[in-house]
């Protein structure tokens, strides 16, 4: 607080020399965090810190919000890109083929979260339903049934993005999902799903592994 | 605020960053690697004066060091150069029974000042 009159204390650049105002800022910075943390002087390690326990704290430092189990630490999250591979296909529905390699789906991969992403091209000022069927395998037989089905509205030209359930989450876990796309309507020759390089359908599956192998053990 | 740059006078921010490793403190400080305390200083004439209620802080503390260090200025009639905005600063460090502790201590980094 400043009396009436007085100078305003930190205006000026220090008097003092270069060396001596830093060595007054360090001293000042390090009594300042001992006070906070309320120390009297910088702890001395009594015993040594295993580095399991390091690596725990550093991850929840930098991983997901503490309360977290600290087994799922443990777990190794990343995503898988599939792209599509045409199947059959006419002017009345686009059927894709998706895959996933086996190494990663044998044993302990758990699907965590699947999207759909694919490229519409409609002309403009047009507005298109499409039905995407997700197919599975039958638990009996080898043959591809319908699983689930999503009805979806296309207002406009551009990457669209469907989340996939539990079923087309759990074909993918198996290795292979199939997705077979049906425009609705009159106009479903004015829709086209676009497969070239860069338009190609894909499928981003947020993968966990170990979640089902751990639980198998136990 | 601004940031204090060539041979301008007016009130700025000036960077000070403590390198735990220089002050010997790595060994019981995790992270981070060190603490951008930085701090404020330049002048504040009248015209630029009208920013009250700026917290009191450990800065103050170092305002007032700098104070018994300073050759007489001038102040331009009673305001300061002072932290205005400020935010703080994440530890993690071994405590004295070498537990993993992390804590965040308010308003230790400077990060931008202004005239009181």
């Amino acid at each position: 607080t400043l009396r009436a009159g007085s100078q305003c204390p930190a205006c000026e650049r220090p008097a003092i020399d270069l060396e001596s105002h830093r060595q007054l800022l360090l001293d000042m910075a390090k009594r300042s965090i001992l006070d906070k943390l309320h120390l009297s002087r910088p702890p001395t390690l009594s015993r040594p810190v295993s580095r399991a326990a390091l690596r725990t704290a550093l991850q929840r430092l930098h991983g997901p919000p503490q309360g977290t189990l600290q087994e799922d630490y443990r777990r190794q999250e990343y995503e898988i890109i599939s792209f599509a591979e045409t199947g059959f296909s006419n002017v009345n529905q686009t059927r894709l083929d998706f895959y996933f390699s086996s190494d990663e789906t044998a044993g302990g991969v758990e699907i965590q979260h699947a999207s759909f992403l694919f490229f519409v091209q409609l002309p403009p000022n047009s507005t298109q339903s499409m039905n995407v069927k997700v197919f599975a395998l039958s638990p009996h037989d080898t043959n591809l049934t319908i699983a689930s089905q999503h009805l979806l509205e296309v207002d406009a030209s551009g990457w669209h993005q469907l989340t996939l359930g539990p079923e087309a989450q759990a074909a993918c876990s198996q290795g292979h999902l199939t997705l077979e796309l049906v425009p609705e309507g009159q106009v479903a020759h004015s829709l086209v799903i676009m497969g070239d390089t860069a338009h190609r359908p894909f499928v981003a599956a947020q993968v966990r592994v170990g979640g089902k192998h751990q639980v198998h053990r136990r | 605020g601004i940031d204090c740059q060539g041979v301008s006078r007016m009130c700025c921010r000036q960077e000070f960053f403590v390198d735990f490793r220089e002050i010997g403190w790595q060994d019981w400080i995790i992270q981070p690697e060190g603490y951008a305390m930085n701090f404020c200083t330049g002048q504040c004439p009248l015209h630029v004066a009208g920013m009250p209620g700026i917290a009191a802080s450990f800065h103050t503390a170092v305002l007032n060091l700098l104070k018994a260090n300073t050759a007489g200025g001038t102040a331009g009639g009673g305001s300061c150069c002072v932290p205005t905005v400020q935010r703080p600063l994440s530890l993690l460090y071994y405590d004295r029974d070498s537990n993993i502790v992390k804590t965040d201590i308010p308003d230790m980094v400077v990060e931008a000042c202004g005239c009181s």
